[in-house]
């Protein structure tokens, strides 16, 4: 799975993702990748965010749309609720992955709950950061 | 005037430095740097958020190291199914497409949904049409197909468990399976 957040300079949030699935599905599985607010979503009022791994538990547990809500119902901030989604409510069902997110002020939060995650952000004008793995 | 920024993922999993080499472990930051790249070039130049997603999605389904058009993974059944969505924050305007075979960008296809129908998801067959009314790319089903996908999933056959993307890269799926609990 593949994904993008941006902002741009006229604060508006926007984000994408696309992906085949899983290696060995059954034809006809969906995850949560096309499912706006599973897998996508944004608002210029809270976040953008992309999401990748165990698409049923990002489903069900409405993970892109629930990191914007925790911003917007209980004040947490990008990183706190980023952190809340993939550290606690994915993990506590089963989910593997991570996701990207960017807020209206230019923060970015990228947690994972795997081994590693393919990533990387760039404001304009700066280099770009690009990790793999948890340590870095 | 805000600090305009972007982020991409290509999709996570069982990772580590001890199952990469170094040349490929080049290979994907390379094409991630150059990707980021190219969206900050797009905001730089007063390019919208939905315009910079659009192109970094569309260049990572180009790309075959990554799970997304060319490179994406095989079905149980030797086949490929890609799904797409995009969300515009100004708007809460969105676009997505789901089970789609043929179709070069599904993040193109997502792109049209949002800009030229009042509905949300289009899936499989009603999908694909959609997208070639609006003049997108189609391409011969085995275009997706890589050598790297096609051994992933013998050896996922071999387990009877569907496997995400960068899980099955190398080695056993079963053991990658274990350490994800």
């Amino acid at each position: 799975t593949v994904g993008a957040v941006a902002l741009d300079r006229d604060g508006n949030l926007a984000a994408a993702t696309s992906t085949g699935g899983m290696t060995n599905k059954q034809a006809g599985r969906v995850g949560d990748s096309p499912i706006i607010g599973a897998g996508c979503y944004a608002s210029n009022h809270t976040a953008a965010v992309s999401c990748t791994g165990t698409g049923e538990v990002f489903m069900r547990t409405l993970a892109a749309y629930d990191l914007a809500a925790l911003m917007k119902y209980a004040g947490l901030s990008l990183q706190q609720a980023a952190d809340r989604v993939i550290m606690e409510k994915v993990l506590a069902l089963g989910g593997s992955g991570g996701l990207i997110a960017v807020d209206a002020q230019g923060n970015v939060a990228l947690p994972f709950n795997s081994e590693g995650m393919y990533r990387g952000y760039g404001y304009v004008g700066e280099p770009a950061v690009i990790n793999i793995y948890r340590e870095e | 005037m805000a600090r305009a920024v972007i982020a991409i993922h290509g999709g996570a999993g069982a990772i580590t430095r001890a199952a990469m080499s170094t040349e490929k472990e080049q290979a994907y930051t390379d094409a991630l740097a150059a990707i980021v790249a190219s969206g900050q070039a797009i905001l730089a130049a007063g390019g919208s958020a939905l315009d910079a997603v659009t192109e970094a999605v569309r260049l990572l389904e180009e790309c075959p190291l990554f799970n997304a058009g060319k490179g994406a993974v095989f079905t149980h059944q030797g086949t490929h199914e890609l799904d797409a969505s995009m969300m515009d924050g100004r708007t809460l305007e969105v676009g997505a497409v789901a089970g789609v075979k043929h179709l070069r960008n599904p993040v193109l296809a997502a792109r049209a949904v949002l800009e030229n129908s009042p509905h949300a998801l289009f899936i499989g067959e009603g999908a694909e049409a959609f997208a070639e009314q609006h003049g997108l790319e189609k391409v011969a089903a085995d275009y997706f197909s890589t050598p790297e996908r096609f051994a992933q999933l013998q050896r996922a056959l071999g387990s009877e468990q569907a496997i995400l993307d960068h899980d099955g890269a190398a080695g056993d799926p079963l053991d990658a399976d274990r350490k994800l609990g």
